[in-house]
């Protein structure tokens, strides 16, 4: 299982560009 | 009477909502007086959305929903959603496509150049290989189509366009999209609807594809 | 007739799909013949699902549905899918809430456990904050409900609880998930309902938090 669940396409840096959406917005 | 929709001015996750919305007739008005970054971290806010995040829809009878596709899907009407369980399951597919899909590559890629992320040279190019293979299977879908699900407009098309704009408006040249010629043709078609002209405007195609100005 | 699923075992995409095979009745049969990494790769296969992506669905009158939460979709039932267009809003909203902010938290943290990736310290940190926001809004939700939307199972429960999963099974032990008590009665009911063991099987909460083994 693990050999597969490395195949998973995970968005492991949502929250670094989740955090970068939200200071931009919230700065505008 | 009134449906709110708390969010910030191009939000493309709001687009989708006000676009739906156009479609179906539901009267959705967004909140003048909300400033992101304060009233979204107000308690009255996190009383009804304990996330904070945007966009954040009230319905007239109170009910909160969060989750942009979730809002969607309240402000649509069965057109939209789908006829079918069935149909319905394969707008939730694309909706899910432009979230899982396009969403994070588009992300990458785009926000360095709008200044909103610093810019990573590899992740770059991760992101218009995604890219790439998006479209790729957007215009294999729509060769023989006119829309992503059965013979209209459905909040798949919604989603998906909606999702696509900063790609098209920022990066997607003529070279670079030159091979999806169905998915371009497609997006055209979207952009030009009055019910989208009328929440995005008018949305040209970029010539020059953006780069990441230091 | 046969519906066919397409993924390797142990998929907790796949399990949300069987799950809600269960309850509504579906006969949904998983394909003994696929091979992870050389099915999903042939022709045939990327003809029918182009992304090449499990798990992937192919109902009786062969419409072939991509991404977990549109087959749950397909597979399930007006009661698993929401009585109402705005109890289904709320569905999407759930299953949403599942993809944005469980599942990338839940893989950061728990995948280096299992030896699937990497550890690194600062994003392992952030994704245990971003799972405690997570069960704190599924806590406070679950205060004065037993399920998620209305009165009873939905796809919303369904989701939430499959991709709640390598959480409680790996790294949630009693002192971190002491402050969200109805998010753990609410999942016990949910992996104790005979419908879910029947795919999962007997899940244990974990006693001791899985560390990175360098």
């Amino acid at each position: 299982m693990a050999l597969e669940l490395a195949h998973e396409t995970i968005w492991f840096d949502k929250w670094r560009v989740d955090d970068a959406e939200r200071q931009f917005y919230e700065n505008k | 009477s009134p449906q709110t929709l708390y969010t910030y001015p191009e939000n493309f996750r709001a687009f989708k909502v006000l676009v739906a919305a156009q479609y179906s007739g539901a009267k959705v008005t967004t909140d003048p007086a909300f400033v992101f970054g304060d009233t979204n971290k107000t308690p009255a806010f996190l009383n009804k959305f304990p996330l904070g995040k945007v966009p954040a829809f009230e319905s007239s009878d109170g009910r909160c929903i969060f989750e942009s596709n979730a809002i969607c899907w309240a402000v649509a009407n069965d057109e939209l959603r789908g006829a079918s369980p069935m149909d319905q399951a394969q707008v939730v597919a694309w909706m899910s496509f432009a979230d899982n899909e396009i969403l994070p590559a588009s992300c990458t890629w785009v926000f360095p150049c709008m200044g909103i992320m610093s810019f990573n040279k590899g992740n770059t190019e991760r992101a218009k290989e995604d890219v790439r293979k998006a479209l790729q299977c957007l215009n294999t879908h729509l060769l023989t189509r006119t829309f992503l699900v059965g013979e209209r407009i459905t909040l798949a098309d919604v989603s998906v366009c909606c999702t696509l704009l900063h790609l098209y408006q920022y990066v997607l040249d003529a070279g670079f999209r030159k091979p999806f010629q169905n998915a371009n043709r497609w997006f055209t078609t979207m952009i030009n609807q009055p019910q989208v002209k009328a929440v995005i405007g008018d949305l040209k195609m970029c010539d020059k594809m953006a780069q990441f100005d230091p």
